[in-house]
C-alpha cells in the first residue's frame, strides 16, 4: 500500500511506513 | 533513556537467538531536531548487534535523506539507547536460553 523502500549503497535496507497517529506526540 | 524527540522501537519480537533484530524509528517531536526530517513515517531496518554500530546506521539514513547531516547525533543517540536496552534485556535471558 503506502510502504516505501529506499536502499543505501551499501546496501542497507529502509522500509517508511506511516505512523499511526496514536504513536504521534500531541504537541 | 534520555528523551530525544526519535522513537527506535523493536519491529518484531525478540527471542535473543539471532545477531540481527528488526527496529523501527519515527519521529516523535520534531522540535527536537535541528534540521527537518523527510517525511512523516516509520522507518524499518535490520541492525547487526555484533558487527554494526548505531553510527553506521544514523549515517545510512543521513544519506539516504531521512534526516539532516546537523542530526546524526541525536539518531544515533536513539538508537544506541534501544540497543543497549536490548542488549541488557539478553543479558538478563541469556542463562534462560542455555
Amino acid at each position: 500500500s503506502s510502504l516505501t523502500q529506499v536502499v543505501h549503497s551499501a546496501g542497507r535496507r529502509f522500509i517508511v511506513s506511516p505512523v499511526p497517529e496514536s504513536r504521534l506526540r500531541e504537541s | 533513556a534520555e528523551d530525544t524527540g526519535v522513537r527506535v522501537e523493536l519491529a518484531e519480537e525478540d527471542h535473543g537467538r539471532k545477531s540481527t533484530i528488526a527496529l523501527r524509528l519515527w519521529v516523535e517531536d520534531p522540535k527536537k531536531l535541528k534540521g527537518k526530517p523527510k517525511d512523516n513515517g516509520a522507518i524499518e531496518f535490520t541492525f547487526d548487534l555484533e558487527k554494526e554500530t548505531p553510527d553506521d546506521v544514523a549515517q545510512e539514513m543521513i544519506e539516504s535523506g531521512f534526516f539532516h547531516e546537523s542530526d546524526m547525533k541525536i539518531v544515533s543517540k536513539s538508537i544506541r539507547d534501544r540497543v543497549a536496552l536490548i542488549q541488557w534485556r539478553r543479558e538478563r535471558i541469556r542463562p534462560a536460553l542455555q
